[in-house]
């Protein structure tokens, strides 16, 4: 692993001199190759290796520490610097009821993080509803559904003749304003951020619904395209924070690096598993540890 | 990448740039930009068009050695297990695969084995609807392997000629869920000995480096025999497939490119390529 790496390429230099432009040449070689082998995105190790490096040098080899132990050190505080510490919260509307839209590209897992927002919201004091306008995908609507039954809480199903994502979403808010539901969580389609119809249909939904927040829901085990998708996402509609799901699997997660690096959006919650409870706050100091394996 | 005609430092970091950001991996990158790197010091490389077309004939040997017709299959029904990490998109490849193998004049059927994931069953269902192809399945809830043993007997009865079974999601790191695949191969050779003839690993090509661990242990509990790359319409080049050809020596039988029914065509190692470096 990396740490052990950094021990063999520092174990010349013990508690004498400082870190050199040399020493440190071979040390961030090995760190670069962790970051891309933990899909953090090429320009944005570029730009982390450059800020270590600056960091690092002139700085004295402190006794307590061993070099490569300051050398993480520096690699750490320079990734936390870019995750953020951001609280995980939704900003909620000052007139109810909020509107959170779920966006993201398909297969993600914005309809099971739709059900565990809904419940994770319950827990703390709100009344969720949720809605699929999901209109594309084979018994999409249907998911959330079941889903709705599974954790008690309320779906809102359309009546026949609202077919549109507007038409539902608009229907939805009516009805939480009659039955005194406190968020509206909108389940959108999968979608590709270079589709432009999709593309203006997600832009349509947000000018009809002033949504206080739309999360971006990215699976963890995205490569170097987390960058251009979560840019292109944020470019056309704003995204206000990111869902990281499937981190319960063993992919490193670099894209949330790049993801927060190229959006400057906060990472909000972490999925950690299929079932409702499945999420977790955002915590900055786990994810660096997993990407630096 | 274009006007570029001399080989210097910036040209090989250009190609790096394009493999790594392709998802090629930096150790395979690596590997591949140093057998470059000295062909040139030992003067056997001309200019920047000889240096990419040798990277191009490099990967194209890489993917055309896993290039193998699939297992002859003696009687019918042939059986295709399909399988994979949750969402890569296995339900609507079934849904392509069973249009595709109807308009071969084939008889069809589909096995809806994912009985835990909401609304799976009538996802899949949908998909029999659009395609024609009746779909077995139970309860949700109930033993995937009893509704795959289901599945094959009727096939077997009827003497249909694929079955293409659907797989519940599952992350590679879940000992238990990948047990129950194993069992599920185990019930299928046992139904209809030598079967599964075909276990296509349905990978997005969105992912990163974890894509080569994904086919490692799918390959370890199910005997993946072939890769099908989904959302290849994206902007992701799926180049995690480099990596899991050389190591796991598994053909790519399919590229999946959009949500409809006639999205998936059969791979092609030189286009695959070019979009590599487009
Ligand atoms: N292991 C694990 N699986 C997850 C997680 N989040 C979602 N999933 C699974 O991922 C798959 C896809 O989830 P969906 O919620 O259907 O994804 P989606 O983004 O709504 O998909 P589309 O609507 O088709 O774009 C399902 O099998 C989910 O159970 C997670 O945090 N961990
Ligand atoms: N753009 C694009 N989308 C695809 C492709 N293949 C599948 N999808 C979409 O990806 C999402 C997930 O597809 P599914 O077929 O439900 O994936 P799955 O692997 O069966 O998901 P789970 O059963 O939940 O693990 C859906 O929105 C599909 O329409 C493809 O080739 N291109
Ligand atoms: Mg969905
Ligand atoms: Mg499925």
């Amino acid at each position: 692993n990396l740490s052990e790496k950094l021990q063999r390429v520092f174990k010349n230099l013990r508690g004498e001199g400082k870190l050199t432009a040399e020493n440190m040449e071979v040390a961030l070689r090995e760190i670069r190759v962790a970051l891309l082998e933990a899909d953090v995105h090429f320009r944005v190790v570029k730009q982390l290796i450059e800020s270590v490096k600056q960091k690092a040098m002139g700085v004295e080899v402190l006794t307590a520490l061993s070099p490569s132990q300051q050398v993480i050190k520096i690699v750490r505080e320079e990734m936390v610097k870019i995750l953020g510490t951001h609280q995980s919260k939704l900003r909620m509307a000052n007139e109810p009821p909020t509107i959170v839209l779920v966006v993201g590209l398909q297969g993600s897992g914005k309809t099971t993080s739709t059900g565990k927002l809904a419940r994770w919201l319950s827990k703390n004091d709100h009344s969720p509803l949720m809605v699929s306008v999901d209109i594309y995908r084979p018994a999409a609507r249907q998911q959330l559904s079941v889903i709705g039954r599974d954790i008690r809480l309320p779906v809102y199903e359309g009546a026949a003749e609202e077919t549109t994502p507007v038409e539902l979403a608009r229907a939805a808010r009516r009805e939480a304003m009659q039955t005194g539901r406190d968020v509206v969580l909108v389940d959108t389609a999968g979608r590709l951020h270079i589709d432009d119809q999709l593309m203006e249909e997600l832009r349509l939904l947000k000018e009809a619904l002033g949504p206080t927040e739309i999360l971006f829901v990215a699976d963890a085990m995205t490569g170097q395209d987390a960058v251009k998708s979560a840019d292109e996402f944020h470019k056309q509609l704003g995204i206000t924070g990111v869902i990281l799901t499937k981190m319960d699997g063993d992919a490193r997660g670099g894209g949330a690096l790049s993801i927060r690096f190229v959006t400057g959006q906060p990472l909000k919650f972490v999925g950690i598993g299929e079932k409702f409870d499945a999420l977790e706050p955002f915590h900055p100091d786990r994810v660096v540890s997993r990407i630096l394996g | 990448l274009q006007g570029r005609k001399e080989i210097d430092a910036d040209l090989l970091d250009e190609l790096e740039y394009a493999l790594i950001t392709a998802d090629v991996g930096v150790r395979t990158a690596t590997e591949i930009l140093e057998t470059i790197r000295q062909r040139v010091d030992r003067k056997l490389v001309a200019d920047a068009a000889e240096v990419k077309s040798l990277i191009r004939q490099h990967l194209l040997e890489v993917l055309q050695a896993t290039e193998r017709p699939p297992a002859e299959v003696g009687e019918p029904p042939e059986v295709v297990l399909v399988v994979g990490v949750n969402g890569s998109g296995k339900t609507t490849t079934i849904g392509k695969l069973a249009s595709r193998y109807r308009a071969g004049n084939r008889s069809v059927l589909l096995c809806a084995a994912d009985t835990f994931r909401a609304a799976a069953i009538e996802q899949l269902e949908i998909w029999g609807q659009r395609t024609g192809v009746e779909v077995i399945r139970q309860q949700p809830g109930s033993d995937p392997s009893a509704v795959l043993f289901d599945a094959l007997q009727a096939a077997k009865a009827r003497r249909i000629d694929y079955v293409i079974v659907d797989t519940a999601g599952r992350l590679h790191t879940k000992s238990n869920l990948m047990a129950e695949l194993e069992k599920m191969r185990r019930t299928a050779g046992r139904v209809i000995p030598g079967s599964p003839h075909e276990v296509l690993l349905v990978l997005d090509a969105t992912t990163g480096q974890n894509g080569l661990e994904q086919a490692r242990k799918f390959t370890e509990s199910s005997g993946v025999t072939g890769i099908v790359l989904a959302k290849l319409d994206g902007t992701a080049k799926g180049g995690i497939v480099v990596a899991i050809a050389r190591e796991l020596n598994l053909p790519i039988r399919y590229i999946g490119v959009g949500e409809k029914v006639d999205d998936l065509l059969p791979f092609d190692a030189e286009k695959f390529i070019e979009s590599l470096f487009a």
